[in-house]
């Protein structure tokens, strides 16, 4: 997360760490079940075997030395059969639910976002020299409008109807490497909503370049068709 | 045919003070407006209902004329064609409160017999809207509203009432409200209100303002002119071919040759950005292409290559000459030297300590709470939009109005903040009184993982860290760390650390599919499973930190 601020401890217990089998974090993903995380594809793209992941769950500190971690290995990897940059990991068992570690909601089934929520990611991804390297931060800023991002100005046509832009117009702070896969929520009311996944962006925080994250809404249907048969 | 309730703005938690009113006991807010519409002693422009009392007050005032004040349970009703100040066709629905003619002389009341003696009288045309001295037009002249005139010479003139622009536009469209529903291809515009079948952020429910009605066509994003989503899969949206008006448009606010908030009203003559590059024409193409014409963007000053602001940007820019730099930022000089206009884009990270309480009434709570008790976002003390109000900064330079944080300038019972709802103007925030212990900060997570059930396993049982120590077949099971009866070298406290083989409870150190098991006391029965039930599904809420995050956002 470039600029924005270190996170309250636990304030985002959805978020997970995505890491090679030897610990190292590489991407984000999210929490939706106490044995389903939601990622981005393209951060399953260094092994297709399910044993070259670890989900770290339950973490503030990206050293993941706090005794509320968890450590779950990944049972089955299931990319999106379209080739969409979105991804599901059934873990090996289910994580403990509790005070640190607590599932995302999911939005309902293709909703929209109007244009005006505040929403917020997250990640222990490359700050760009900001402060709060080796911490979860979280940044927040609006969701714009695919009409508008797709002007000649900003990403130019290169968003599509299943993805999302959200950022600041004059950029500024913005999602970043190792971010990617990491959730974009939405407060609904009193809960959060992921309505993104963190997934691609021209440089990060640059004016007119907002980022580029799925749209969780349009694979629902997907989402649970997948953990019901599994 | 739609609701009574169509022809009103609704406005929550606002209440209007109100000489003129007429107190009635309604079940809705429908038979509120019934009565509203039905008021024979004056023109009802707005109506108050209160659930709770089932109360319905009738009102000759509005917003525009009278203050509103917070109260809570009660909903502001305003009728949509008061708060209009425009004019449609010939202008016999404007109900505004213009009071001058085109030539600036003041208007005679509708009521008075001095200096002219009217034909037109509120007695005699009691549906015409003749109150007070307002441009009125009861008899359906083609030159639109009128009324006589203070001065003794000039019996009646008529007044400069803008168009609401139903027929054509000015400037770029923003405030059309018509009804066209096609595109300059002929394509059907999709209602606005609808997903299908385009999937699109412009709710109208999130853009009270702009008017999102049926399939019109609109112009809420700046756009050089109204546009749509249209009805054709393959088209998700085009413009529209709305007309321009002839008429002139509205007087535009006084230019200024200084900087003031974003600079959208900045009319000087700097032409250069603020890395010193010359600015391109914005009539000209080269070298760089854009849609910031002065063709596409009328009203906004684009003369010859001036920094100019005609999109809501942070503050004035222009397309340079250099062909490296699509477009800068100009420096223009505040107009307010003392106040820097142009805040840099960084934030300074928000102190750990929050104050999550408040004392007394809460006129002192300083802290960074954000959110009412219903989860809406509070609006910035210095932004009208979208409530206007008078709780500014200026007006109550000692109530710590930064921000968006919840105060309680007015000695209410405790904080509360205008709401980003638009139908929400206000509402107590999600704040606790203090019990007495001033500040708190935020809780720090307990220093022991609550991972472990003691009395139930989830899935084969091994995170169980309970405390049986019998088998199913009723052994009692042997200590980990003995060897007796049973010899073992593997499953043993140092071998399997983590697995949590104290004493002699039951455990699965081995991943057993069929749960959690001991070696036994009984020399013929080297091993046997326990009998642990299993947990029940984890009862969660989604979405819900048990720690409040921060919110740290920087827009």
């Amino acid at each position: 997360i470039v600029a924005g601020c270190v996170s309250h401890p636990h304030s985002w217990p959805w978020q997970i760490s995505l890491r090679t089998s030897y610990g190292l974090h590489f991407c984000g993903g999210t929490l939706i079940h106490p044995q389903w995380v939601l990622t981005a594809a393209h951060c399953l793209e260094k092994s297709s075997r399910a044993a070259a992941y670890k989900v770290y769950l339950g973490l503030h500190r990206e050293a993941a030395t706090e005794p509320s971690v968890q450590i779950r290995d990944v049972e089955k990897l299931f990319k999106e059969p379209h080739r969409a940059d979105i991804a599901l990991l059934k873990l090996s068992r289910p994580a403990a639910i509790n005070d640190h570690v607590i599932p995302v909601c999911l939005p309902k089934e293709n909703s929209v976002l109007g244009g005006r929520e505040e929403c917020y990611v997250t990640g222990w991804g490359d700050t760009k020299g900001t402060r709060g390297s080796g911490y979860l931060k979280e940044t927040g800023f609006p969701v714009i409008e695919n009409k508008i991002c797709n002007r000649p100005e900003f990403l130019n046509g290169r968003v599509k109807k299943h993805e999302l832009c959200a950022g600041n117009i004059h950029g500024g702070t913005d999602t970043c490497q190792g971010d990617s896969g990491g959730p974009l929520v939405c407060l609904d009311q009193d809960k959060f909503v992921q309505h993104g996944i963190t997934s691609w962006g021209l440089g990060c925080a640059q004016p007119m370049k907002p980022g580029v994250y799925v749209r969780v809404s349009n694979y629902v249907p997907w989402i649970k068709s997948v953990m019901e048969s599994n | 045919q739609g609701s009574i309730l169509d022809h009103y703005v609704r406005t929550e938690g606002a209440w209007l003070l109100n000489p003129m009113k007429e107190v009635y006991r309604a079940n809705s807010d429908e038979e509120c407006a019934e009565k509203c519409e039905n008021e024979e002693k004056f023109a009802c422009r707005a109506f108050l209902f209160t659930s709770k009392d089932q109360q319905c007050l009738t009102l000759t005032e509005n917003s525009k004329t009278a203050m509103l004040f917070r109260r809570a349970n009660a909903i502001l009703y305003e009728k949509r064609i008061y708060l209009l100040e425009c004019k449609e066709g010939k202008g016999m629905d404007y109900r505004g409160t213009e009071a001058k003619t085109q030539k600036g002389v003041r208007c005679q009341k509708w009521a008075d017999n001095a200096p002219h003696k009217p034909n037109y009288t509120p007695e005699k045309y009691p549906k015409a809207g003749l109150e007070e001295n307002y441009c009125r037009n009861p008899d359906g002249d083609e030159k639109g509203p009128w009324c006589y005139t203070t001065d003794p010479d000039t019996r009646f003139d008529y007044c400069n009432i803008p168009e609401c622009e139903v027929e054509c536009m000015h400037c770029s469209g923003e405030n059309y409200h018509g009804v066209v529903a096609t595109t300059v291809s002929g394509l059907e515009c999709q209602r606005w209100d609808s997903q299908l079948p385009h999937s699109h952020g412009y709710l109208p429910e999130n853009f009270p303002e702009k008017d999102l009605k049926n399939n019109y066509c609109r112009n809420p994003d700046g756009e050089p002119r109204p546009w749509c989503f249209t009805t054709s899969p393959t088209k998700r949206w085009e413009f529209c071919d709305i007309p321009r008006c002839t008429t002139p448009p509205p007087p535009p606010a006084p230019g200024r040759q200084c900087l003031s908030g974003r600079g959208e009203d900045y009319r000087g003559t700097i032409s250069v950005t603020e890395s010193g590059n010359t600015c391109q024409h914005w009539s000209s193409q080269s070298p760089h292409r854009h849609a910031r014409t002065p063709e596409n963007y009328p009203c906004r000053g684009l003369d010859e290559n001036y920094c100019r602001n005609p999109d809501g940007e942070k503050r004035p820019w222009c397309y340079t000459t250099n062909t490296t730099a699509r477009w800068e930022y100009c420096n223009i000089p505040s107009c307010d030297s003392t106040k820097p206009e142009a805040p840099a884009v960084d934030v300074p990270e928000q102190a750990e300590v929050t104050e999550e309480c408040y004392q007394g009434n809460g006129v002192t709570y300083r802290g960074t709470a954000s959110f009412t008790r219903s989860g809406r976002k509070c609006q910035a003390w210095s932004s009208m939009s979208p409530h206007r109000h008078n709780k500014t900064a200026e007006n109550f330079p000692d109530a710590g109005l930064s921000q968006n944080y919840c105060r309680n300038p007015d000695a209410d019972s405790r904080p509360w903040c205008y709401t980003t709802d638009p139908s929400v103007r206000w509402e107590y925030c999600d704040l606790k009184k203090c019990d007495g212990q001033g500040l708190q900060t935020v809780p720090k997570p307990p220093q022991t993982s609550l991972e472990t059930n003691p009395d139930c396993i989830v899935e084969n049982g091994v995170d169980y860290r309970g405390t049986v120590a019998k088998t199913a077949r009723g052994r009692t099971c042997q200590e980990w760390s003995s060897q007796k009866p049973h010899s073992h070298d593997y499953f043993t406290p140092k071998t399997h650390p983590r697995a949590g083989l104290e004493k002699n409870y039951c455990r699965n150190p081995d991943g057993d599919v069929n749960g959690p098991w001991c070696y036994t006391t009984d020399p013929r029965k080297a091993w046997e499973y326990c009998d642990i039930p299993k947990c029940p599904p984890p009862q969660y809420e989604c979405g819900k930190a048990k720690f409040r995050p921060k919110l740290c956002a920087q827009r």
